[in-house]
């Protein structure tokens, strides 16, 4: 028995049109800790990773551990039937093939019950250890959005280099090249409107700008984004979200041949 | 030119 009531039904509305076009199909996998996904891309060269803990949802019941394998399109179709004030339940049994989402409006005078069928998703889970990272900056999530559409329309990549001056993002397409250098600032009265640059030491990586531009559809999740850099590791991009867990997309680098 | 790597390349199955 399954049975996962989320006052705040819009963040699962947002989380599904975050990751909905990385990934076509995932599990989702519901234990005691939480509700959580780790999907890759088909390429593999892009991972979604979510929490939403139990203790942020209103009523929580898990009895056993239960994988349901969904289609986040179908999933998302679903969900955009929600209101966006909805209290979303989203209600499952073990040996059954289907999931419920229920949806109540605030005033409890309209109820919606939509079934969607599961499916047998065959997916590869990769272990992700804890690391350190070599730089880790925190920045206005708008503000990185803003940056990955700005240089997506000039070119394909992004090359993130952190030094002591800040972050900088390049990219250079047919019609010429462009630079943003984003400098360390912090805003005491609006922290959410900080960049942070944590940096152990120097880093550059080369990035395809396609994902990093897919993950901002997260931006809505959160108003700060971190990016954890590493020239051992793909980049982590975390989105929080409020006392529930976090989005975190994981991107392999370009390397020079 | 560059080659882009993939996730497997860093993290294990498991």
């Amino acid at each position: 028995m399954l049975e996962l009531r989320l006052i705040q039904g819009s963040l699962l509305k947002k989380v599904l049109e975050a990751i909905k076009d990385l990934v076509t199909e995932a599990n989702f996998d519901c234990s005691a800790t939480g509700f959580s996904l780790q999907a890759m891309d088909s390429s593999h060269v892009a991972l979604v990773a979510l929490l939403l803990r139990s203790e942020g949802f209103d009523h929580y019941r898990c009895d056993r551990n239960l994988s349901m394998g969904i289609n986040l399109n179908n999933m998302s179709k679903m969900l955009r039937c929600a209101g966006p004030e909805d209290i979303i339940t989203i209600k499952g049994d073990d040996g059954t093939d289907t999931v419920t989402f229920m949806f109540e409006s605030q005033k409890q005078d309209k109820i919606s019950d939509f079934e969607m069928k599961l499916m047998d998703i065959d997916s590869e889970h990769l272990g992700i250890p804890d690391a350190e990272y070599q730089a880790i900056v925190r920045m206005p999530s708008a503000e990185f959005a803003r940056i990955c559409k700005d240089l997506g329309s000039i070119g394909d990549t992004v090359v993130i280099s952190v030094t002591k001056e800040g972050v900088k993002f390049f990219t250079r397409g047919d019609v010429g090249s462009a630079n943003i250098v984003c400098r360390q600032n912090t805003s005491v009265d609006k922290p959410e409107d900080s960049t942070v640059i944590e940096m152990n030491e120097p880093v550059s990586l080369t990035f395809a700008l396609r994902y990093m531009n897919s993950f901002t559809k997260a931006t809505t999740l959160s108003e700060v984004v971190t990016i954890s850099l590493s020239s051992e590791l793909p980049v982590v991009v975390e989105y929080k979200i409020a006392e529930m867990g976090y989005i975190r997309f994981y991107l392999a680098p370009k390397i020079e041949d | 030119d560059t080659r882009q790597k993939t996730l497997t390349n860093y993290f294990c199955s498991g």
